[in-house]
């Protein structure tokens, strides 16, 4: 499943709520 | 990519007006992160456009409607942070998301990884769907992780700062992913 996919399978869906945190791993620490 | 954005703030509306565009050669989903600063704590919200592969511009309607939609609800349902507000890892350090409902939600947890890819956390053969009550929750939970039973550790692609991001899908009524692998 690709990110693309997974949008339009929600976009029909009004009650669907997305909640979206991004976070970074270092590899220098 | 090249980006303008107008933040407007008007009691808790919280309206973003944008617009990208991408070389033709560009990657195919633009990330918009900003952050928000809410009695002294760090909210990170990110929004994802996938970006048509056919044109190298688009606008932020689609998000920007959705946030409009939320705003009008005055009150999120859903809210989720990790545990390092920062969303700064090392190596090898353990993360959790908690999460908040106002209302009884079902609710999948998703990642996505560096790589596009799309995998799902919950639910899972040990928390099969449910409406889970208002409250806080976490993933995964502290039981869980003080028993070593699961826990997530973040690694880094190769000699590179690594970014990924949760994706948490909350619904009143249930939606089958089950298809999205775990």
């Amino acid at each position: 499943t690709t990110l693309r996919q997974l949008y339009q399978r929600l976009q029909p869906q009004p009650d669907a709520e997305l909640s979206l945190i991004a976070y970074q791993v270092d590899p220098h620490c | 990519p090249t980006m303008q954005t107008a933040l407007q703030r008007s009691g808790a509306e919280v309206l973003i007006n944008g617009s990208y565009q991408t070389t033709p050669e560009g990657s195919r989903v633009v990330w918009l992160a900003w952050h928000i600063a809410q009695q002294r704590l760090l909210t990170q919200l990110s929004a994802a456009i996938p970006t048509p592969v056919e044109s190298g511009s688009a606008t932020l309607n689609s998000y920007r409607t959705a946030l409009i939609r939320r705003a009008e609800s005055r009150r999120t349902p859903t809210q989720i942070t990790l545990n390092k507000l920062s969303g700064h890892y090392c190596r090898g350090e353990e993360a959790w998301v908690d999460i908040r409902l106002t209302e009884p939600r079902y609710l999948t947890l998703l990642t996505l990884g560096a790589d596009n890819s799309v995998t799902r956390y919950t639910p899972n053969r040990l928390q099969p769907s449910r409406r889970e009550p208002a409250g806080a929750l976490q993933f995964p939970p502290a039981a869980w992780r003080s028993q070593q039973k699961m826990n997530l550790t973040l690694y880094p692609l190769p000699g590179q700062l690594t970014h990924e991001q949760f994706l948490l899908i909350s619904s009143r009524e249930l939606l089958d992913l089950s298809d999205i692998p775990v």
